[in-house]
């Protein structure tokens, strides 16, 4: 038996608006600790890692591990179902399961809906991400930082970011000119304000801006963001979920040809 | 400059 009832279901929505861009069908792991999933996109560029704990959830059971392979496009189309304000469970009696069941359940309990998603079977394509202490960490508002890349990019494909002990600067160079912007350290009281730098050596990476604006879907999922970085490594993006786990995102970075 | 691969940082489980 496999069940889980997320009270704000609107998260597990938007967890899914977030990842459908990059990746096309995925592999949830669930288990006794809660659900896991990683999937890389089609060109191995980035890759997204969702964790969610069983404690984050209203209900969690989870008798033995399964594996559940969903089509995003598909998840998507059921969820849209969902109102924000409902409760979202899933559910599955079979040991390997062919479909999961989704209820939804509105606050007042005047209305259920009831689908079931057929599954798939998919290869699994786990990677295994080493635990990095990254020497540049900077934790700034989501939206702020959804904001630079998307300006950003109507000027070049790519942004070299560079971090110092007081700053990061997001650079460009296009064909109609050039350009940065630099965000200092801020240790403001206010969420959109705070800039949180944390410096060990200072990185300079390349990375395509048209993947950082599909991780910047998940801004609603966080108020803030955390960028991690390490020279010569795949960026780390990481969104915070309250008490319920977080969503990240790798990047590859862009290197000399 | 090119994109490198994840594939060439992480390695398969």
């Amino acid at each position: 038996m496999f069940e889980a009832k997320l009270q704000q279901g609107v998260i597990f929505k938007k967890i899914v608006d977030a990842i459908k861009d990059l990746v096309k069908s995925v592999n949830i792991d669930a288990s006794t600790s809660g659900l896991s999933m990683q999937a890389m996109d089609s060109a191995h560029v980035a890759l997204v890692s969702l964790k969610l704990n069983e404690n984050g959830f209203k209900d969690y059971r989870c008798d033995r591990p399964i594996t559940l392979g969903l089509s995003i496009e598909n998840l998507s189309k059921i969820l849209k179902c969902a109102g924000n304000d409902d409760t979202i469970t899933l559910q599955t009696d079979e040991e390997e399961p062919s479909s999961l069941k989704f209820f939804f359940e509105n606050q007042q309990a005047s209305k259920i809906s009831e689908f079931s998603l057929n599954l798939m079977s998919l290869d699994s394509e786990s990677l295994g991400i080493p635990d990095t202490d990254y020497s540049s960490v900077i934790q700034m508002s989501s939206a702020e930082f959804s904001r630079i890349c998307k300006e950003l990019s109507s000027i070049s494909e790519t942004v070299e970011i560079e971090t110092s002990k007081e700053s990061v600067k997001f650079s460009v160079q296009g064909d109609i000119g050039a350009g940065s912007i630099t965000v200092k350290n801020n240790q403001s009281d206010k969420d959109v304000d705070r800039v949180d730098l944390q410096i060990d050596q200072p990185v300079k990476l390349t990375f395509a801006l048209r993947y950082l604006n599909m991780f910047n879907k998940a801004v609603s999922l966080s108020s803030t963001v955390s960028l991690n970085m390490s020279e010569e490594n795949p960026l780390m993006v990481e969104y915070k979920i309250d008490d319920l786990g977080s969503l990240r995102f790798y990047l590859a970075p862009k290197i000399s040809d | 400059m090119k994109q490198s691969s994840l594939l060439s940082f992480f390695g398969n489980v």
